[in-house]
């Protein structure tokens, strides 16, 4: 028997709006300590991980750790009969379940909705925990914004980070461009800017990807990126009490 | 030029 309550239905909307354009078909894990996934794209150069604790649940049960597998594209068009306020309830009864049932629960309405389940053998890649050598902490909205630009500039942006903070830069055909973002310690969370920069890192990646996952920005006004030379960097987006959002993006490696 | 590497590279299958 597992049933999880998201008090805020908006938010497992957004979730899933943030990986649709990422991972096609995912696994949905759900254990004692709630609900994760973790999923790559096609080209395995993306890896999405998410991080539900079941203490974010209004009401959360899972009595045997269950493994689901669904489909984006097949679980948005549910999440599409669903408002943004509505409180969201995922359920099913049995061990090894063929479907999921998911309510709908609004002031005025309730829907009820069963999702077909298939079976999926994804391998699930072992992620280290890892010591970054660079963690930066930035508005997840000015993120997005100087990826959207230099991404129109050229497919591959660069990150450099130093004490003094981060550069984004671009080199294409047309020019080149760089953003140095400076370090801020306003007292105004949602803007800050913070560099723990152990050890520089000089990496590049294919921006198309940032652009994608930076739907994510509506779970979370700031976003933590986390670096090393030459390993994925890890974009992370804090969801308030429940857990996170991470995109893990390989890099583009000079030959 | 850059190669793109991909993500099986860095971490192992569980």
């Amino acid at each position: 028997m597992f049933e999880a309550k998201f008090e805020d239905g908006g938010l497992f909307k957004k979730i899933v709006e943030a990986i649709k354009e990422l991972v096609k078909n995912v696994n949905l894990e759900a254990n004692g300590t709630g609900i994760s996934l973790q999923a790559m794209d096609t080209s395995h150069v993306a890896l999405v991980a998410l991080q539900l604790n079941e203490k974010g649940f209004k009401k959360y049960r899972c009595e045997k750790s269950l493994t689901m597998g669904l489909s984006i594209e097949n679980l948005q068009k549910i999440l599409k009969c669903s408002g943004n306020d509505d409180q969201i309830t995922l359920r099913t009864q049995d061990e090894e379940p063929t479907t999921l049932s998911f309510t709908f629960e609004s002031k005025n309405r309730i829907s009820e909705f069963q999702l077909n389940l298939m079976s999926l053998d994804q391998e699930q890649l072992g992620v280290p925990d890892t010591e970054y050598s660079s963690v930066v902490r930035m508005p997840s909205n000015e993120f997005t914004k100087i990826c959207r630009e230099l991404g129109n500039i050229n497919e591959a942006i660069g990150i450099e980070t130093s004490k003094e903070g981060i550069k984004f830069y671009v080199k294409g055909d047309i020019g080149e461009g760089q953003v140095s973002v400076k370090i801020n310690d306003t007292e105004k969370p949602e803007e800050r800017v913070e560099c723990e920069v152990d050890e520089p890192v000089n990496l590049s990646f294919a921006v198309r990807y940032f652009n994608l996952f930076n739907k994510a920005s509506a779970l979370s006004s700031q976003v933590i990126l986390s670096m090393s030379q030459d390993q994925p960097l890890v974009i992370e987006y804090i969801i308030e009490e429940m857990g996170s959002l991470k995109l893990y993006l390989a890099p583009k490696i000079n030959d | 030029d850059y190669s793109q590497y991909v993500m099986d590279r860095f971490y192992l299958d569980e």
